[in-house]
């Protein structure tokens, strides 16, 4: 199964 | 105040074209430098970063930075009623609570202005690391719209595929499976239409079809398109907007679970 990642994992809140 | 003035309003609204598939809203961040837009659509899957430099303009004035919430619906209907060749300016006191948007047409005999409410959006703002990217591909915009809307018809994600001889598109599902596998262009006569990859390492990713799709919204935008990739981080869809600057979309990759 393909779990979709999510973008506030890749980057920081500023 | 505000005011930035477009000869050919088709530019924005071509930009409108290109966001308002991922978003409701957006706030358009103005500064001396330009209009920024940044922001993730409601799933937090995708990313919109628009970049219009203000020397893309015919007229650009920006005393203070002022941050124009917007909500894309009702700026579509408004851009609506401008023609293609209509001279834009769009205006706005410092702190104001609306934007106006005003069109002439090319002999200034119809002159329309259109007043719009502003709204206040919470902003989250994301800070995108510098990454060097294992494969830089750049390929006609058009293509690229081509194969994300034949692939969509096969199943719900695309696996994208660069190597140095050149990147695979595939997809699969209940009807089969599909494959497009597109090769550097040896010679073109025009730069438009070549293929090109700048590859450090092979990578293979998988994407949402969905949101690929919803990027070539913004085909209109530019002849090419470049799509950046590196395992395991966003794959970057990257269109440039003439003399103005670029909009870039981020889209999250799907892992094995």
């Amino acid at each position: 199964m393909l779990r979709q990642c999510l973008l506030t994992g890749f980057f920081m809140n500023i | 105040m505000f005011e930035a003035r477009l000869v050919q309003c088709s530019m924005l609204k071509k930009v409108l074209e290109a966001i308002k598939e991922l978003l409701n809203e957006a706030t358009f961040d103005c500064s001396d430098a330009g209009i920024q837009l940044q922001a993730m659509d409601n799933s937090h899957v995708s990313l919109v970063s628009l970049n219009l430099r203000s020397d893309g303009f015919d007229k650009y004035r920006c005393d203070r930075n002022l941050s124009m919430g917007i909500n894309l619906a009702s700026m579509t209907k408004i851009m609506k009623c401008a023609g293609n060749d209509d001279v834009l300016t769009i205006k706005a006191q410092d702190n104001a609570d609306n934007v106006m948007f005003m069109f002439e047409s090319q002999n200034q005999e119809k002159v329309s202005d259109y007043d719009m409410k502003l709204i206040n959006l919470d902003q989250e703002h994301l800070g995108i690391p510098e990454t060097d990217y294992s494969c830089i591909i750049k390929m006609p915009s058009g293509e690229f719209a081509r194969i994300c809307r034949d692939l969509s018809q096969f199943g719900e994600s695309v696996v994208i595929s660069c190597t140095k001889e050149g990147v695979k598109f595939s997809a699969a599902g209940d009807v089969g499976a599909a494959n497009i596998k597109l090769a550097q262009t040896a010679n073109v006569d025009k730069e438009e239409e070549a293929v090109t990859i700048e590859m450090q390492e092979p990578v293979t990713l998988t994407f949402a079809c969905r949101y690929l799709n919803s990027f070539t919204k913004a085909t209109a935008l530019s002849p090419q398109v470049q799509l950046s990739m590196s395992a395991d981080v966003p794959l970057v869809v990257e269109y440039k907007i003439g003399d103005f600057g670029h909009i870039r979309y981020y889209l999250a990759p799907k892992i094995e679970e």
